[in-house]
């Protein structure tokens, strides 16, 4: 059955998208049978995999409309560097409206995931910042969750209010497991960089991981290319941390 | 009357609070009676002057409660560093949902801050990311609107989707001007920031400034510091670049 990774923060630009999508490849790569969905309605995620923006899977899987509901299976809807794809875009808007109206709106990803789970190893889930109801219904659906820490000024705040909020959740997703809190955009170069980072490997109750992914450019850049940095440019640093931070949560993911 | 500008972007981590607390401090510092409007649910701008969280003001005024209606008058509940404050954080939540419950939820805010538009020269307005009812209500109540742009990846495709919505809301907010995109976290150094930085300056309907906020260390300190960079590093090129953004601002606000 697949493990199902939330990566959500409630701050903004931590690097959740950019974890998502470099996590999601490099699992393929190993062979693993992975599903990335992006419930974003701004489809970073989408747009990296180089698919054209959507939503509408999600849309019309939660409509209220008692004939989609027959046919109310959710299913990837593109197919990008050897992983299925769920995409995000404006269409998500939909869905969230849509999943507000139901009885109890934040089981409602759980229960559309659960044919899928048989499908595929992992399943990575790329999250919008602030905790609305998408993010809560990842949490909620998934059996790990992943929180990209940047660091940054007010990041390791927003760490305390995701755990404080996931401990919440623990109600009704009782098998969630922290997989860890990612230091992303690590500066080598700066004091307070190094300040928080530390700081960070001091909250074991947050489970930091020791590979921090550092700031660099080639990341941003594979964004732009609309490529997995593994393949635009392989011998970056930036390639580099993520191949070690797999290597770290493949670690958890098995003992855990 | 009060000059209300709503600082805005559906992009996370691209540098709202940052704006949002660095202008007001500067304008205040100028003389004017200015307003900090904290809307983030995380509060960041809120401790970035050094206040305690709450978001209590915004929630007790929003409430449906009939007794609280008589006194629902929105009032600072903070001063800090020359200018007064509506402090953010988890009471903002509270906030939300009663917005949602009214009848018209995007002109709530619009109607609160029209007693106090008398008593100051400029209202700053920091809104969490993501366009929710916040973020909408704070562009409706607005006279004027600035769009924090970060030069990298997915920064450009934001400022289409926010001005997209913008268009939209001219309808109930037919006076509000498009005060800027204020390229921010420029990195003097990577081809990739000058690119995205001459492409925002092609984009003439997404009104460029011309003055990008630099990446600058002493920005990201004077947050943990809980100062503006003014106070915190005044000699840094970060205290520069937000002390050029401001007359390049007050320019336009002079003309527009
Ligand atoms: N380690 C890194 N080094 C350099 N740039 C990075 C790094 N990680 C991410 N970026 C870039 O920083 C920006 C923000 O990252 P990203 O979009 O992944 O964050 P996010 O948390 O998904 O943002 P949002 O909250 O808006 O969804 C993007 O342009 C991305 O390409
Ligand atoms: N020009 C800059 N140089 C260096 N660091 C910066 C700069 N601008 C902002 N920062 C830092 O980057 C982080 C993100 O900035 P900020 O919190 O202002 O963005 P935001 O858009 O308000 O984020 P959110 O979407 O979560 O509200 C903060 O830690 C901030 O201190
Ligand atoms: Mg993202
Ligand atoms: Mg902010």
């Amino acid at each position: 059955q697949a493990k199902i990774i939330a990566i959500a923060s409630e701050k903004g630009g931590v690097g959740k998208t950019a974890l998502a999508v470099n996590l999601a490849y490099l699992w393929a790569k190993e062979g693993l049978s992975v599903l990335l969905l992006d419930l974003d309605t701004q489809g970073n995620a989408t747009r990296h995999v180089g698919q054209e923006l959507s939503g509408e899977a999600l849309e019309s899987c939660t409509s209220p409309d008692h004939r989609a509901k027959n046919d109310a299976v959710l299913q990837p809807d593109a197919h990008a560097f050897g992983f299925d794809v769920i995409r995000g875009g404006r269409y998500i808007l939909g869905a969230v409206s849509n999943i507000q109206q139901k009885r109890v709106p934040s089981i409602v990803l759980r229960k559309l995931l659960r044919p899928l789970k048989a499908r595929y190893d992992v399943i990575v889930i790329d999250t919008p910042p602030t905790l609305g109801v998408l993010s809560i219904n990842a949490i909620v659906a998934s059996s790990h969750l992943l929180i990209p820490v940047q660091l940054e000024g007010a990041a390791l705040d927003g760490l305390d209010a995701i755990l404080e909020t996931t401990e919440e959740l623990l109600d009704i997703n009782p098998d969630l497991e922290l997989l860890g809190s990612v230091p992303m955009m690590h500066d080598r170069r700066t004091a307070i960089s190094k300040m928080l980072l530390q700081r960070l490997k001091d909250m074991d109750y947050a489970a930091p991981i020791d590979v921090p992914i550092g700031r660099n450019v080639s990341i941003a850049e594979a964004y732009l290319a609309e490529e997995p940095v593994e393949l635009y440019a392989p011998s970056s640093q930036g390639a580099k941390d993520f191949k070690r931070l797999l290597k770290q949560l493949n670690q958890r993911l098995l003992h855990v």
